[in-house]
């Protein structure tokens, strides 16, 4: 089966971060070239780190990129921002 | 923890498996299902019933890659499943690329996951608590599974603490008109502060303690007896018979209960096959009639004990049962022959049950412990609560 890419680039975390609720969804389609301003983009880590156990750095560190590719649930971890998950 | 927002209006839930995985034969998914939605079941008053076909609350695929709700899974690892909440319509769905596994450290436990994602179904959220079911991260194959506070304290929020006797889940026939009756309840009675003696004590495959006793069982909490017990045990484990002789939980998370020559292996609540067979069939080299059973801590093989004798049993040895057994039970330094029930606890210290007298076995020294009171306790006071009865036996002359 296809191994799912670890996430090792800021494109894949911005996508991970969008995935799971911590960026708004349009940072999830890698064909535009959404801008995230600088804080928005130290907030949505932060916030990562701080449901993840990790140390709060706004750094897209090693240790968080390790945890960004560990398996897990699809469901977002911030629910009720966005499109949630509807079934259309 | 954290809610959705959404829950279900009723407590008795229908669901089906409308796509099963690649891997897995169909009744071992069906029991690990059925296993996983028990987890919600034990604090609250949820029931999950399977159906076969037709309108369901929660319908269940193993599905691979894009499959039609617009969020595609990510092959082996990343994404394992997703779920929806109820507002949203409950389903869950698999990623039918993880290679699903049971009772194994390999590959990804499909309890595990399925457990996480029916807490979405039911409209909880993701939570903090790293060592919740509902933290999103997978934590590896967890042998001995028990639900967090946290977890308990979020469905509980939703759906309330249990307050009904136990009805079974998947008990019913796979219809939704179940019969409209409620076991009858077993009075609560104090005569287990009388007679404190037990036929066998066991944990759940959910870390859940139980003492059985004729045809009576007990659930206990750290230090009593929990409120509303005791129940029958033919309401507890439906096909089970009174008067068992011993009882284990092993690795695998199934239950097995022995009586006379005969056992019988169940998944959480539930018979897990055709039962009972011999014993002389499905543990080779081990005697019938037994006196107690338990999985040690210190190997986690599982020792049988019968009369003045004890046998070790390893499923994955050929032959099972070494010929150097039966060995003496005096190898276990001042534990008594002829025991009524042996356990290795969730604090990791194993037990052993004799009259209305325990021990506590030091498992590094193997010996009994020695501490303030001395062993053996009365079991009525350390085990059942029973007030006014001595915490200790000093000055006990038998």
């Amino acid at each position: 089966a296809a191994q799912s890419a670890p996430v090792s680039s800021t494109t894949k975390a911005e996508i991970y971060l969008s995935q799971f609720g911590y960026l708004p969804a349009s940072a999830r389609n890698p064909e535009n070239s959404g801008l995230q301003d600088k804080r928005t983009w130290v907030n949505a880590i932060q916030e990562f780190q701080s449901f993840a156990g990790l140390n709060i750095t706004g750094e897209l560190d090693e240790e968080t990129m390790k945890l960004m590719s560990l398996p897990r649930c699809g469901v977002r971890d911030r629910v009720g921002t966005g499109d949630g998950r509807s079934k259309r | 923890y954290a809610l959705q927002g959404s829950r279900w209006r009723v407590k008795n839930l229908t669901y089906k498996i409308s796509k099963y995985p690649k891997r897995l034969k169909r009744n071992d998914v069906d029991a690990e299902i059925a296993r996983a939605f028990a987890v919600w079941s034990e604090d609250t008053d949820l029931t999950f019933t399977r159906k076969t076909s037709g309108p369901v609350h929660i319908e269940i695929k193993f599905v691979e890659s894009e499959h039609g709700d617009g969020d595609a899974f990510d092959g082996q690892g990343g994404t394992l499943a997703h779920a929806f909440f109820p507002v949203f319509g409950g389903d869950a769905h698999f990623d039918d690329a993880e290679l699903w596994t049971i009772g194994s450290p390999r590959g990804t436990n499909l309890f595990q996951v399925a457990a996480h994602e029916f807490g979405h179904s039911l409209g909880l959220s993701h939570s903090d608590q790293s060592s919740a079911l509902m933290a999103p991260f997978y934590r590896g194959f967890e042998p001995v599974f028990k639900l967090d506070e946290d977890d308990k304290a979020a469905i509980q929020s939703l759906y309330g603490r249990k307050t009904s006797q136990l009805t079974p889940t998947n008990a019913f026939p796979p219809t939704t008109h179940r019969p409209s009756y409620t076991p009858p309840k077993v009075p609560l009675d104090d005569s287990i502060c009388k007679d404190s003696k037990i036929d066998t004590l066991f944990n759940s495959p959910t870390g859940e303690t139980y003492a059985f006793k004729g045809d009576k069982y007990y659930k206990l909490t750290t230090d009593s007896v929990e409120d509303g017990y005791p129940k029958l045990i033919s309401k507890g484990w439906p096909g089970l018979p009174g008067n068992i002789d011993a009882a284990f939980t092993y690795k695998n998370g199934k239950t097995y209960f022995f009586k006379g020559t005969q056992y019988w292996r169940y998944q959480g609540t539930q018979m897990d096959g055709a039962y009972p067979k011999e014993i002389s069939e499905g543990f080779t080299g081990i005697p019938d009639h037994l006196d107690a059973a338990m999985v040690w801590g210190g190997n986690g093989k599982i020792y049988f004990f019968k009369g003045s004798k004890f046998w070790r049993f390893d499923p994955s040895k050929r032959p099972p049962v070494k010929a150097t057994y039966p060995k003496p039970i005096s190898n276990w330094e001042g534990v008594p022959n002829n025991l009524d029930a042996a356990l290795r606890y969730t604090n990791g210290y194993t037990y052993f049950f004799k009259g209305d007298k325990y021990y506590r076995f030091h498992d590094a020294r193997f010996a009994v412990d020695t501490a303030t009171p001395a062993f053996p306790r009365p079991t009525a006071h350390w085990w059942f609560g029973c007030k006014n009865t001595p915490s200790s036996t000093v000055g006990d002359h038998q």
